[in-house]
């Protein structure tokens, strides 16, 4: 039988231009990196949950992106993280938003997928759940990289929102 | 945002997105991410997942009706496409990928980038940003 394994790391209005030859490389590797180790999990006959999990739980463990440890900043200086995870095969589903704290928020959401009868937790409650199953927390210095420091200063000053990969001057009203 | 979608060797697809949301969000804003059927999607034929300004992936319900029109006979291009189409006419941009039961991708995008990867027993791996 086949296996496919697709991933992203966010889309934006990044330019060739304006991104340099070391982010490309580290950006490339990180996502070579990501897809590689799935394409393992594949090949050993892992299921498709599995491997998205791992997948997406590799990219948030990388500060390059805008999702668990290279979380964006809020308007308040926090990390707000949001996942999900879908299993095609008996759609059977597992989300969570407006967390902070939670190390992997995707590994949350394969746990509530699998633990919760309910599908879709947010906020305090989400992370009482995330205690309750021993999921992972870091401390907010772990979600801290200048760059996304940097980005909410620039946005807070113009009172706009930007997305995951935006120059500076992109910004959305 | 992050995400993967894949099709094991038993046939099953499944889904997963993760992400910090917008900078400088404020009010408790949710984009589509951890919505199913908007930012995350997947069932026996299809798994989507989608990265961009979330509230035109919410408005359009933009994994779900990618799913929707390959059930009903678009090829998995033409579906992804004409949802990233429909979400730029309404003003939004951004991207998705999806995998069907047979193994084929698709990865559009009306960004002028989007950081993505893919690789399988029957394609060779790639990653591309532009």
């Amino acid at each position: 039988m086949r296996y496919t394994l697709a991933l992203h790391g966010g889309a934006g209005t990044l330019l060739p231009e304006v991104i340099t030859p070391a982010e490309r490389k580290e950006f490339t590797q990180a996502l070579d990196d990501a897809l590689k180790t799935g394409l393992e999990l594949l090949k050993k006959g892992s299921s498709a949950v599995e491997t998205v999990v791992h997948t997406v739980a590799k990219l948030e463990d990388c500060p390059l992106f805008n999702a668990g440890r290279g979380s964006v900043f809020s308007h308040d200086g926090r990390h707000e993280m949001d996942a999900a995870v879908m299993n095609g095969a008996d759609r059977k589903a597992g989300a969570v938003a407006s967390v902070s704290g939670v190390k992997n928020p995707v590994i949350l959401a394969r746990t509530i997928m699998e633990h919760c009868p309910h599908v879709f937790l947010s906020g305090a409650g989400a992370e009482e759940f995330a205690r309750l199953h021993e999921i992972d927390f870091e401390s907010e210095k772990w979600f801290y990289t200048r760059h996304r420091y940097h980005q909410w200063q620039v946005a807070k000053a113009d009172n706009a929102l930007l997305l995951d990969h935006t120059p500076d001057d992109v910004k959305y009203g | 945002t992050v995400g993967a979608v894949a099709l094991d060797v038993h046939g099953q697809l499944a889904a997963a997105t993760s992400t910090g949301g917008l900078t400088n969000k404020k009010f408790g804003r949710i984009g589509d991410t951890p919505l199913i059927g908007c930012g995350t999607y997947a069932d026996d034929l299809v798994a989507v997942s989608c990265t961009g300004w979330g509230e035109f992936f919410i408005r359009t319900v933009a994994a779900h009706q990618v799913a929707m029109r390959h059930r009903l006979g678009e090829t998995l291009q033409s579906a992804c496409h004409s949802v990233i189409d429909d979400i730029e006419v309404l003003g939004g941009d951004g991207g998705l990928i999806a995998v069907n039961v047979r193994g084929e991708i698709s990865m559009p995008f009306n960004t002028p980038g989007m950081y993505r990867a893919a690789g399988g027993s029957h394609i060779e791996s790639f990653v591309k940003i532009f």
